[in-house]
């Protein structure tokens, strides 16, 4: 573990934790893409398979609970949740995300480490997570005005993979072999979908204006 | 060997 690693890990957590702030007090999930957090479930179900079998550390195994927990009790909440659901923009959320879920486990059955169950899965969830902000940021696009909270919630969501590229920069530098270039072009991949938003967010904090992304 | 499959990372 490296302060690196440490820090993606809690500005990951902080991100599902202001996702959660958002939804309980405002009780509302509009801005917010259900198809994006049923992609993140997926990447998380799909990661943590080893959950059971590989045991790596406390912390470890808390951490997969808790973003494997958190992210389906965001999809139920977005679902099945009286109020919440009302709030759902369903118009809006239309990215076909069925396709990046194909395309991902296409390419992780071509590309990966090892031909192994686990393996193929575990590419499959690196190279999901990668894309599974598209339809969260193609809503925002749409929906115009961004709300604060929902607006940190993505900031922070891209702020954690850009941590672990400084991690992955670490070890490889520490570590005789990290030679772990599927995490690296996917990592960098998915840092690079959010840089106009970083631009757009930085400018509206910087001219203390609401955060409005171009259409 | 084994270990560069051991997923240490989330």
């Amino acid at each position: 573990m490296n302060i690196f690693r440490l820090a993606g890990d809690l500005t990951h957590l902080i991100s599902i934790l202001v996702l959660l702030l958002k939804i309980y007090a405002t009780k509302s999930c509009s801005g917010i893409s259900l198809k994006t957090q049923e992609l993140y479930a997926l990447v998380f179900l799909a990661r943590y398979l080893d959950l059971f079998t590989d045991f790596v550390s406390v912390y470890n195994t808390v951490m997969k609970l808790v973003f494997i927990g958190s992210s389906l009790a965001i999809v139920w909440c977005m679902r099945m949740h009286r109020i919440v659901k009302r709030s759902y923009n369903r118009e809006l959320d239309t990215f076909r995300h069925y396709f990046l879920v194909a395309g991902s486990f296409v390419l992780a059955l071509v590309v990966h480490e090892k031909f192994t169950l686990q393996e193929i899965f575990w590419a499959f969830s690196i190279y999901l997570e990668a894309v599974a902000i598209l339809p969260q940021l193609v809503l925002l696009q749409r929906s115009g005005n961004v709300d604060n909270l929902t607006g940190q919630y993505v900031f922070f969501l891209g702020a954690y993979r850009a941590f672990y590229i400084l991690n992955w920069i670490y070890r490889y530098f520490t570590e005789q072999r990290f030679g772990r270039w599927i995490s690296w072009i996917s990592g960098l991949v998915q840092t690079a979908l959010y840089a106009d938003f970083f631009y757009y967010y930085f400018m509206s904090w910087k001219n203390n204006a609401k955060l409005q992304l171009p259409a | 060997n084994d270990d560069d499959h051991y997923h240490d990372e989330l």
